[in-house]
């Protein structure tokens, strides 16, 4: 169902981050709204990775892909307790 | 944990430790279902201010506050927005939206890892001693990423960017989730990021043993831990009508069985169900089974449910029977009515009995806590064995720890079997799995970070790998439960976890971040791919030979290829592997001794002596492999060891063919 919202972890590269932006975050925001006005961001990731994490329908993560600094937008993974 | 620190021999080596100052400034935080703050585990007495370093914070949320840390738990954090994005919002009738542990597994890790002294532990009398995480002093951070609907990757990214920048030392994940690529796997790319930052990540292996290839948490940064028996036992026999009597254990503690022979009955004869031995839900006929004892076999529903199925249905007791799957592994289960697990030899031998005698009669005799068992420890068949199937140039698990009936600290929200039906309370309980051997390598990791702080993640992980022990103290190798033969590599690792020996390893086998992102060259990773890892850009040296074989780890593992068609007989290939030793003792000289088990590999290393004058002074040496061509599947072992008389330095080798 390509309506279905997916959680997706979305890794950034800052080093492509455009100079228009002062900071990681509102390039985040600026790049998950050029995508979907109503995406949220559930975490945004600045110390073991760059990037952030949001609920996208299947159209919106191709779409989001194919943006500058994209590195990869990977779906959410379920672990388990040993 | 009891037995342990005395297994592991910290009791006799007290005084090698630090007991205060630096010991009491290692944080080690636990990714986890959160955790229990009234556990007498985490009574900060003697414990000095929270160390200067500390920026986390003691989270409020569902009965929890920030007076439920202390100066030993000095911080809980939840993370639920994947969890509820995926699942909707968190029931809090059912689970606390806050780092509280409903469930169990994460009190019993952080008290593992490093739980204050508790005098007069137990559940139910079993295994009954002082408690003590293996870090006494450490302090203790709890980051709640698992819930009753299990532990998301957003949740769990963000806990580790939370501890990273929250100042821990250590950090403990027993958990997994599948086999990808490290730059598709959160542990890993979260681990990275912690290990850049000088944090060791200590993960478990997996439950998935003795399959081959079935590890988890296999990337190079990561200390990954297979587990292993303590010398400890809680015997149950099944004494047979016929006069047989089968050894089995059991934690049951309650009304005993009247003390005459009593019915016996296959669940697998008292059910409709086509997989009624296993006893799953409502799969019992009630009127087969009322006022007997019911023999279950192991597999698909929960061990201690399958006890609850039995006395829901009126049996009043049960004899759990392993199957080709666990072999002849016992674990031992705090169950709700008389029961005991067997193995697979003594469930079929009582089989038999039953099959062959419509009067069958048993009894269980409960005979409580023993210790000295030997030969211990042994490989426990649920843990998950190499090679790695993600990069098998890397040898996993790293090394074992103890994992198989492990007493430590418990929720009080929940029973000692997690069952819903089960209403008693405990402060401690008895569970399985390589998440418990885990925080014991993570508390371990601690108590040498204090020792030494000036150590990397990976010399600490070096040391302790360079000095666990593959053989008992006869000179026979460790056993693997699941066979009954002697263990490999490909389950222990580079053996048994020393910690006394890994506190004065002699030398070390260092790693640098620079070395991990060549590593990723060598595995042909592309720029992006090792950018997400990075989080800078980086790129392969095209003009650089970048190879695995040249990774500074402390094993060696040399995958080769089988010709197609199997041929290609009395060819040879040859590999050579290079690594640096790091002094950190006296000035020494080290000579290299090679073991191999077969002559189907040569085993070389130039130079074959290396004197080292200074502390941190670095020498570098050459291990050739030249192995003639064999079949598909064969695996060959072996072991180099660097001693000066005082220290020995081991790897373990292993050659594969595909």
């Amino acid at each position: 169902n390509d309506e279905e919202r997916r959680t997706y972890i979305v890794h950034m590269a800052t080093s492509q981050m455009p100079e228009s932006f002062q900071e990681r975050a509102h390039w985040y925001d600026s790049s998950l709204k050029s995508v979907s006005e109503s995406a949220e961001m559930l975490y945004k990731y600045s110390n073991v990775i760059h990037g952030f994490s949001t609920r996208l329908t299947a159209e919106e993560a191709r779409s989001l892909q194919g943006r500058p600094g994209i590195l990869s937008i990977l779906e959410e993974v379920r672990y388990e307790l040993h | 944990t009891t037995r342990t620190p005395e297994f592991l021999g910290l009791d006799k080596s007290a005084d090698l430790f630090p007991e205060s100052g630096s010991a009491s400034e290692v944080i080690i935080g636990v990714l986890d279902t959160g955790i229990w703050p009234e556990s007498k585990s985490f009574d900060d007495t003697g414990l000095g201010p929270i160390p200067s370093s500390w920026k986390g914070e003691c989270e409020t949320g569902t009965n929890f506050t920030s007076s439920s840390c202390n100066r030993k738990l000095i911080g809980a954090r939840f993370f639920s927005k994947g969890y509820e994005a995926t699942l909707g919002p968190i029931d809090e009738s059912k689970e606390s939206k806050s780092p509280r542990d409903d469930d169990g597994h994460g009190t019993h890790t952080a008290t593992t890892a490093a739980g204050s002294v508790v005098e007069g532990a137990s559940l139910f009398g079993f295994a009954e001693g002082t408690a003590r995480g293996m870090a006494t002093r450490a302090r203790i951070a709890a980051y709640k990423v698992c819930w009753i609907g299990g532990c998301f990757s957003t949740d769990i990214l963000a806990a580790l960017d939370k501890a990273v920048e929250d100042n821990v030392n250590i950090l403990s994940l027993s958990l997994g989730g599948g086999m990808s690529d490290y730059y598709r796997d959160s542990v890993a790319m979260g681990a990275f990021g912690a290990m850049e930052k000088g944090i060791l990540v200590s993960c478990s292996a997996g439950n998935s043993g003795p399959s081959p290839y079935s590890l988890s948490n296999v990337a190079p940064w990561i200390t990954t831990v297979g587990a292993g028996t303590l010398d400890r036992d809680f015997p149950a026999f099944v004494s047979l009508g016929n006069g047989k009597n089968y050894s089995g254990v059991s934690l049951y503690r309650g009304d005993p069985l009247p003390g005459t022979l009593l019915p016996f009955v296959y669940a697998g004869n008292a059910s409709n169900a086509p997989n009624g031995n296993l006893c799953m839900t409502n799969t019992l006929i009630p009127e087969k089974v009322a006022g007997k004892m019911v023999m279950c076999d192991r597999g698909v529903n929960p061990r201690v449910q399958k006890g609850s199925v039995v006395k829901a249905a009126g049996g009043i007791g049960m004899v759990l029977a392993n199957t080709g799957t666990n072999g002849e592994e016992l674990v031992a289960d705090a169950h709700l009515l008389p029961a005991t697990a067997v193995g697979q030899k003594s469930g079929d031998a009582i089989k038999s009995y039953l099959f062959s005698d419509h009067d069958a009669t048993v009894t269980i005799l409960f005979e409580g806590t023993k210790v000295g068992i030997q030969p211990s420890p042994v490989v426990a068949a649920f843990s998950s064995r190499g090679p790695n199937s993600i990069t098998p140039d890397i040898l996993k698990p790293d090394l074992i720890a103890p994992g198989v009936n492990i007493l430590a600290g418990w929720s009080g929200a929940v029973g000692p079997t997690g069952l819903p039906t089960d209403k008693r309370h405990v402060d401690f309980n008895i569970i399985s799995g390589t998440s418990m051997s885990c925080p014991h390598i993570s508390g371990l990791a601690g108590l040498l970070k204090a020792a030494h702080p000036e150590w990397s993640p990976a010399a600490i992980r070096s040391a302790l790998m360079t000095t666990a022990y593959t053989n008992y103290k006869s000179g026979q190798k460790i056993q693997d439960v699941a066979t009954g033969k002697p263990s490999t590599a490909f389950d222990h690792g580079a053996g048994h976890v020393d910690p006394v020996s890994a506190l004065n390893p002699g030398l070390i086998y260092d790693l640098t971040v620079d070395d991990y992102l060549n590593f990723l060259c060598a595995i042909n990773y592309s720029a992006p791919q090792i950018s997400i890892l990075a989080k800078r850009n980086f790129t392969c040296d095209t003009d650089k030979k970048y190879s695995v074989a040249d990774l500074n780890y402390p094993s060696f593992a040399v995958p080769l290829q089988t010709p197609l068609g199997g041929g290609g007989e009395g060819s040879s290939t040859v590999v050579k592997h290079t690594r640096t030793l790091t002094n950190v003792g006296s000035p020494s000289t080290y000579k290299v001794s090679i073991f191999s088990e077969s002559e189907s590999v040569k085993i070389s290393v130039e130079p074959g002596s290396l004197s080292f004058s200074e502390l941190n002074e670095k020498k570098s040496f050459k291990v050739t492999f030249t192995a003639t061509s064999m079949p598909s599947n064969t695996n060959i072992f072996g072991r180099i060891e660097w001693s000066d008389g005082k220290h020995v330095v081991g790897s373990p080798i292993v050659v594969s063919w595909t």
